[in-house]
């Protein structure tokens, strides 16, 4: 995250971080129900097997994982049979944990948007992630504060890429606080009137981030997902047979 | 060997244990698969390559491949495109089985011409492509250079007709991006071989057709994509599968969509709850209903958990006899299965004429603890 600042210990008790092998952290990851999880899909480009990957949760700093983290390996990915690499459209998955997790203070799931439930332009959300801070890659989670920025107003920063509905846009204008490499997958969430927190954007892509090409940043659009997600839920859940 | 796991003698068995005193290369040539570069004049290629990647698929999500792509359409060096190949995907020679490097001077060309675009935006040069690891030209190893006759596109680009390369996306996006605007010239569906949806003006790709995701307005393209009997139903990807088998639990349809949408609270009714059966509508006999059946419920709807459940009376004189389903003795017994294979229809009514009415609220979520934000108070 750039432009953001370390985050209290339970702060934002859904951010998971996807793990591989001796890489370690690769990616983020939002907890949405005891067994499920959301990140992006090319996260898992070239890595698409679950026993490569763990879930860790409740996690602060990624080198002291501390009492309160609690870690998951992964029983089923799920990528949106849409996922296109080109152009990084239909960037979303389900991850499907292989045993529930314990609720506590600092591992809870994050509330999912209902149907068409949007967040304005110009509202004030937050991104977090253990991602480049433009000169070197943190330990402590990070938490920025960016504004939702509308469609148009987005496409006229990206010429060379084209913005679907399946995207959401989030920053400024001078990229001053941004995800950035390493965030991919983790969580864009708005706070309501009554203290919930609802996950509309999946950190995706942008600019490089630590160049001077400036301009916001792009996240998989929760909310247009929403029906697939549940019914990947349901199907995996109930449809065992 | 690169990997850890390698063959032992470039062809063995994989996976073998890795010999340390064996630090023989496992070089062999592959296809080139990376779309990126398949108009080049070889078709041969070995890993790693120039820039660090192991493989062909590591190399097609690096940055550099989304770099070099982006770079050419500033035309800062006419073969920058045929120089980036060189180093995300280097010829193999299939007699020596070795790497054919770019000359140092298409390097240096490519370099003096394009590292200054670079840094107007902040970017490096990739470290990786330093020159001098490159033989010279004309000198005893061989090199590549660039025939006559090399495409400066890739085939992820769209050629205006000035010879400028920009991005395939950008082709009829409603943006002018090449000099002489023939991007968006001909911008018909079936001049780019695409296919028109009917009633509107949206084009799409034929392989999008009837694939079970609606890409046209009127949703025309997953419109008549099967011929079903008519004791049959059609799946989300237009298989036909017997009505007799859909909502009952088990998956039919290869894409499960016989299960989907099984359960509903209708709305309009308070709530009722209404399961699809074989393709009808049933209400669900409360009389042996319980608060298991009810948390399945909303679980299942992924609407949380039960608010409040009643048994409304069935309204009199509804037209057509109403149909019931009722709660399977074995219910429990068929753990992780959908409610509607818990159910069963029966010969007779409900007795108590009862259907079950349910209010689901959503799970907490999103809330934050707020341990630890005012743990130690200390008067300041």
């Amino acid at each position: 995250i750039l432009g953001g600042r370390v985050s209290r210990q339970g702060a934002w008790p859904w951010q998971c971080s996807l793990q591989s092998g001796q890489s370690g952290h690769v990616c983020g990851c939002v907890l949405i129900g005891r067994k499920w999880a959301l990140t992006v899909a090319h996260c898992f480009e070239g890595r698409e097997s679950a026993d490569l990957w763990k879930v860790v949760l409740g996690l602060n700093n990624l080198d002291h994982p501390g009492l309160h983290s609690q870690t998951r390996g992964v029983r089923s990915i799920l990528v949106h049979p849409r996922y296109n690499r080109a152009v990084v459209d239909y960037d979303i998955s389900v991850v499907q944990l292989d045993a529930e997790i314990d609720e506590t203070p600092f591992v809870r799931p994050v509330c999912l948007p209902g149907a068409g439930q949007l967040p304005s332009p110009d509202t004030y959300c937050y991104i977090t992630g253990w991602g480049h801070m433009g000169n070197r890659m943190p330990f402590k989670l990070q938490e920025g504060e960016v504004r939702i920025i509308s469609f148009s107003q987005c496409q006229s920063y990206f010429d060379m890429k084209t913005i679907t509905p399946r995207m959401l846009c989030a920053g400024y204008d001078a990229g001053t606080v941004d995800s950035c490499m390493g965030d991919s997958g983790g969580p864009l969430v708005c706070e309501d009137a009554s203290g919930r927190w609802t996950l509309f954007g999946l950190t995706s892509w942008g600019s490089v981030c630590f160049s001077k090409v400036l301009g916001p940043g792009v996240y998989s659009n929760v909310t247009h997902f929403t029906p697939w997600i549940r019914r990947q839920i349901y199907v995996h859940t109930y449809l065992t047979n | 060997c690169i990997s850890t796991s390698c063959s032992s003698s470039c062809g063995g068995g994989a996976n073998a244990v890795c010999d340390p005193r064996n630090n023989s290369s496992c070089t062999r040539c592959e296809p080139i698969s990376l779309e990126l570069c398949m108009n080049l004049p070889y078709n041969l290629t070995s890993f790693p390559n120039h820039l660090g990647h192991l493989s062909q698929r590591e190399s097609s999500v690096s940055w550099e491949a989304s770099l070099f792509p982006a770079l050419v359409q500033t035309g800062c060096y006419q073969y920058l495109m045929f120089y980036a190949c060189t180093l995300l995907v280097p010829k193999c020679d299939p007699l020596t089985l070795q790497r054919v490097p770019p000359c140092r001077s298409l390097c240096r060309n490519a370099k003096e011409k394009c590292e200054s675009v670079l840094g107007i935006v902040g970017l490096q040069w990739p470290e990786d492509s330093d020159c001098s690891q490159f033989p010279e030209d004309g000198g005893n190893s061989t090199c590549l250079l660039p025939e006559d006759g090399v495409d400066e596109c890739s085939p992820s680009h769209f050629k205006c007709r000035s010879g400028r390369c920009v991005l395939a996306t950008k082709r009829c996006d409603g943006h002018v991006d090449c000099d002489d605007h023939s991007d968006e010239e001909h911008c018909g569906c079936s001049e780019r071989a695409l296919w028109e949806c009917p009633g509107s003006k949206v084009c799409i790709q034929s392989s999008m057709i009837c694939d079970g995701f609606p890409d046209c307005p009127l949703l025309v393209d997953e419109a008549n994509c099967s011929t079903c009997r008519d004791n049959e139903l059609p799946c989300n990807n237009h298989q036909c599968v017997h009505r007799t088998l859909w909502c009952d639990g088990k998956k039919h349809c290869s894409d499960s969509s016989d299960e989907w949408d099984c359960v509903s609270l209708s709305d309009r009714a308070g709530s009722v709850l209404t399961v699809f059966r074989t393709a009808a509508e049933y209400q669900v006999c409360g009389d042996e209903w319980n608060h298991e059946l009810s948390q399945l419920t909303c679980n299942q709807l992924g609407l949380g958990v039960p608010a409040s459940v009643s048994m409304v009376p069935d309204q009199p004189g509804v037209p057509g006899r109403r149909r019931w389903l009722h709660v399977h003795p074995e219910w429990n017994l068929r753990n992780a299965t959908a409610l509607q294979a818990r159910l069963e229809k029966r010969s007779h009514a409900c007795h108590s004429r009862r259907r079950v009415s349910l209010l689901c609220t959503r799970e907490d979520c999103g809330l934050r603890s707020t341990v630890g934000m005012y743990r130690h108070r200390k008067k300041r």
